[in-house]
């Protein structure tokens, strides 16, 4: 239920403001991919916002932490400048990350992705490491939480026809069977050769 | 539950970045306060963030709005530009009211404050008027749901010694015993009134 509630302000308190046109004078987020792709000269071979949603709900800051190092941060894009709630002009920004695919220097062509983590499962985690009352409920039931906003989420872009292609979902689990961290770029990597 | 919860996620996921001087660069918003007192000359005597929280959960984009225009947006003030969860330089920002009393024109000296209404209220309402399997409830369950963040967030201000000044909490009523809609800026102006 926490899961599903989080899923459902995410879905309206941001996806539904940075996918559409809505975004004041910015067209939105796929509008913004283009633009960069022509302007920047570089290879976005998916227009779509990833979005990382790993099972233990931590996201660090710079998601170059959980690549090996095959993925930097380049430039930022604003999808939306708008008024909110009495904030006037509040900036909805995204990340454009450069991919070497089996890292720097091995000879593969980069590839450019917008991409980040959902920002609510990192507060949710930071909320339960925190002492209070729930604290306790909260770390416990972090896997339930997380896989439910997952579907929740999935469920909300798929019946919203504006969205259905908009979006692309990653969930993960943080360790490999061989209980090594799992490479991000690595998933994305493989989720892009899917897609094409 | 889904009060309480939105709470946390406010408190730990916003007003923790805003208020202290983790914001980067930025010192958090009371330096910004005072910041923009010496620089923009004008006065600000109550140095806190003013959250709004309508019993209704509904708050519009401007505050002029629901202020019988004694209120305008001025400027606005970067309390904080971090990495977080993969978005680099992700901008929170506030904006600056001024608020006439009695209304412009009225003779009386503006004042100024950082006020803004809660998020998490308003992306509820939105999620409330949508239709899906949970709306009915969230619509019916609204009250409650708005006191039980008001309630916990208050709570969680209070027993954190770094932020016990730096918030003040306005929870209203959106319509007085008359049946009109009340004038957010008297609220306000009141609430400054008891606290000088
Ligand atoms: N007034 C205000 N200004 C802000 O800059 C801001 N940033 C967050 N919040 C509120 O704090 C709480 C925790 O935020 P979190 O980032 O975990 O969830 C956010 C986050 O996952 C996503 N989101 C919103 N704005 C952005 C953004 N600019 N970049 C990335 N994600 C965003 O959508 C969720 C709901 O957003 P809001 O419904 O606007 O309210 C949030 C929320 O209640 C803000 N409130």
């Amino acid at each position: 239920d926490y899961g599903s509630g989080l899923a459902y302000s995410y879905f309206y308190g941001y996806l539904n403001i940075i996918l559409s046109s809505m975004g004041s004078e910015y067209k939105g987020l796929q509008h913004n991919i283009e633009l960069f792709e022509a302007r920047e000269g570089v290879p976005m071979p998916i227009k779509k916002l990833f979005i990382l949603i790993p099972a233990s709900a931590h996201i660090p800051s710079d998601l170059r932490q959980v690549s090996h190092d095959w993925m930097e941060s380049t430039k930022k894009v604003v999808s939306a400048e708008i008024n909110r709630a009495g904030v006037k002009n509040r900036v909805y920004s995204n990340t454009v990350y450069k991919i070497h695919p089996e890292g720097e220097g091995s000879g593969h062509r980069p590839i450019y992705v917008v991409i980040e983590g959902a920002t609510p499962m990192l507060t949710f985690y930071e909320v339960s490491q925190h002492a209070h009352k729930d604290s306790d409920t909260y770390r416990r039931f972090t896997k339930e939480v997380v896989e439910l906003f997952y579907k929740t989420l999935q469920t909300l872009l798929n019946t919203n026809p504006d969205y259905q292609d908009s979006c692309e979902l990653v969930y993960y689990e943080d360790y490999g069977p061989d209980g090594k961290r799992v490479n991000v770029a690595e998933i994305i990597l493989e989720r892009i050769r899917k897609l094409l």
